[in-house]
């Protein structure tokens, strides 16, 4: 029998459903189910065929294709030194706790790191994160708040040049691709900061706004992968796949709690096979 | 392209002669993105869509409206009626007003925007710092507080929130609207569960706001029915309004709780916060 578009449709559209309540965003869906439809439409498939199950492993794999590889430590292991990363995203993301944890994770691997605190705008910005360097045993770089973002960015990368330092963390305000001022202050922190990797914090929670969010960041300043957070509070964090599809760059880790050990590595297999299982 | 999404659907209706089913479906269709895309709840765009094609195919058109036009009202209509109508803050003379939500959705910028709001309206507000989780809570706090010229009762060592409401309330006893900040939680967080419901025991609240970022997606109805079903809720705040997200997950927050949507946040400043104004936030949803 030869899988026709009405009956392919009706196949999709319960696995459509599934992927959007999974936080999938619309348009993603609608590529992704464009690939599925490419791959199968007109084929033909004999009389036992199990049709549903063949079009939901079709459907896996093309959002499993979605996602590029990629490992953090490797890529800093061979990068330069020192090795610079700038931390983006919206207000409350978890930008400022990701950065803890990352270091915790480098400090493990025997990477010596130092942190900018470089949220110089927000109330109890430095302090936050100051306390988290302290709890850490990390050393910080900060300035006053109102200071100017990209200096504290400098000095950090300045001291970790002069003391040889392997790995600077850039912590930035959170801000909405909204605000032109704000972006565009966040486009001359890259500049000067000039960083290995720019990496975009986002949060498992969150709905379809992210693809314009993402977007719009990624045109102020080229986004070369994502962490997303908040992955423990049971949302399917589908907000990971529109993220990638939109980034087409590797999803790195995911934030499981609000501890410093609460960061695994993210595997995209493993996610789609939760949100389609 | 949200806008262009619905003019798009208007110049549908409009162009067309006159309406069909067939029409009325394709309309319905192409609203249901404008709504997924806002991030309102799969279940709830279905039945929306169900009663809105009923309405639209069968009731008769209010004299004056074209069918076309009738339409356009019914999908108004319909998710107006979700949200009820505009209603300015019911000011007592006494409050307590308690802050709970999801972690980063804007509680303790939202406690000082609120405490803003009461002093305007010549209340005295006060402000209990309850988070003794997250690091510097409590500076954060003191340092919007300054801002809003707001009293604060912290304890930047304290591990015991409970002790600081407590210890909070007593010096509190001269202000007119007493605001509880807390920490962030979400509802797989059993121990935080727990810690809130004896905070809301011990506080008193004539008010639980429940506050909700914007940019939460299909797991808003979850979450806030949980919150709910723990604590009783009596208010939704929806936060960072000011961004890309629609808010449609506070439809599905309202419908879980039976409460209404009381105050939008629009920005980080503490006079960012307006009342809810569920015609604005609706023709912002369908462009
Ligand atoms: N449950 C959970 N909470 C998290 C996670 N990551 C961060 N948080 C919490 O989310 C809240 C916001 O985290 P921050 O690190 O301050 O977020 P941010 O992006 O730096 O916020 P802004 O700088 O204000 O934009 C805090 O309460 C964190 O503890 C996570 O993976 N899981
Ligand atoms: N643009 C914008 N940012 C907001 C709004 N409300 C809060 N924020 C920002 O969102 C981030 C998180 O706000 P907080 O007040 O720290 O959130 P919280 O709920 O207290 O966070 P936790 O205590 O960690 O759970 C901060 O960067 C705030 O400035 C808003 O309406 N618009
Ligand atoms: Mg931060
Ligand atoms: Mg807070």
């Amino acid at each position: 029998a030869v899988l026709d578009e009405n009956r392919l449709d009706e196949l999709l559209f319960d696995l459509e459903l599934a992927l959007i309540e999974s936080d999938v965003a619309l348009e993603v869906v609608d590529a992704v189910k464009a690939d599925v439809k490419a791959a199968l439409l007109g084929r033909s498939f004999g009389r036992g065929a199990d049709l549903s199950a063949i079009v939901k492993q079709a459907l896996r794999d093309s959002v499993k294709k979605v996602f590029v590889d990629g490992d953090l430590l490797e890529i800093i292991r061979e990068g330069k030194r020192p090795f610079v990363i700038v931390f983006v995203g919206v207000n409350g993301t978890g930008k400022t706790t990701t950065i803890a944890k990352v270091a915790r994770l480098l400090e493990r691997e025997g990477f010596s790191t130092v942190i900018a605190a470089a949220d110089t705008y927000r109330a109890g910005a430095i302090e936050q994160i100051e306390k988290h360097a302290s709890n850490l045993g990390v050393r910080l770089i900060k300035q006053g708040r109102g200071a100017d973002s990209a200096a504290v960015a400098f000095d950090a990368i300045e001291h970790a040049r002069a003391r040889g330092l392997d790995v600077v963390l850039i912590d930035t305000a959170g801000r909405m691709d909204t605000n032109v001022n704000l972006m565009d202050e966040l486009k001359k922190v890259v500049r000067v900061s000039r960083p290995d990797l720019v990496l975009f914090v986002g949060d498992a929670l969150s709905g379809n706004a992210v693809v314009e969010q993402v977007r719009t960041f990624h045109q102020y300043t080229p986004i070369d992968g994502a962490i997303i957070t908040k992955a423990d509070a049971d949302a399917k964090g589908g907000s990971a796949i529109s993220i990638a599809a939109t980034l087409k760059r590797p999803v790195f880790f995911l934030g499981t709690g609000q501890g410093y050990d609460d960061l695994q590595r993210f595997n995209g297999s493993w996610f789609v096979d939760q949100i389609l299982p | 392209k949200l806008s262009d999404s619905l003019t798009g659907v208007i110049k549908k209706i409009t162009r067309a002669p006159f309406i069909d089913e067939k029409l009325v479906k394709e309309v319905v269709r192409d609203i249901q993105r404008s709504l997924l895309v806002s991030d309102v709840n799969v279940r709830l765009v279905m039945d929306l869509s169900k009663r809105i094609e009923e309405r639209a195919l069968q009731q008769k058109a209010i004299a004056g409206l074209t069918k076309k036009e009738h339409v356009i009202k019914v999908v108004y209509e319909e998710l107006i009626s979700l949200l009820g109508e505009k209603q300015d803050y019911h000011l007592p003379t006494k409050t307590r007003v308690m802050l709970i939500g999801i972690q980063g959705s804007g509680k303790t910028t939202t406690s000082v925007k609120l405490a803003k709001f009461f002093s305007k309206k010549g209340l005295r507000p006060f402000i209990i710092a309850a988070d003794t989780y997250r690091p510097a809570a409590y500076d954060q706090l003191l340092q919007l507080a300054e801002k809003a010229n707001v009293k604060v009762y912290g304890e930047p060592e304290g591990k015991d929130p409970v002790k600081i409401v407590e210890s909070g309330l007593e010096k509190a006893a001269h202000a007119d609207a007493v605001i509880l900040d807390t920490a962030g939680r979400h509802k797989s967080e059993e121990e935080l569960f727990r810690e809130m419901k004896e905070l809301a025991q011990r506080f008193r609240p004539d008010e639980k706001l429940l506050v909700i970022d914007s940019n939460l997606g299909q797991s808003a109805g979850k979450q806030a029915a949980a919150f709910h079903k723990a604590i009783g809720l009596t208010g939704v705040v929806l936060t960072k309004l000011d961004g890309s997200a629609k808010g449609g997950g506070a439809l599905s927050a309202v419908a879980e709780t039976g409460t209404k949507i009381r105050f939008v946040g629009l920005g980080e400043g503490i006079d960012d916060l307006e009342i809810f104004d569920p015609e604005r936030f609706v023709s912002r949803i369908l462009g």
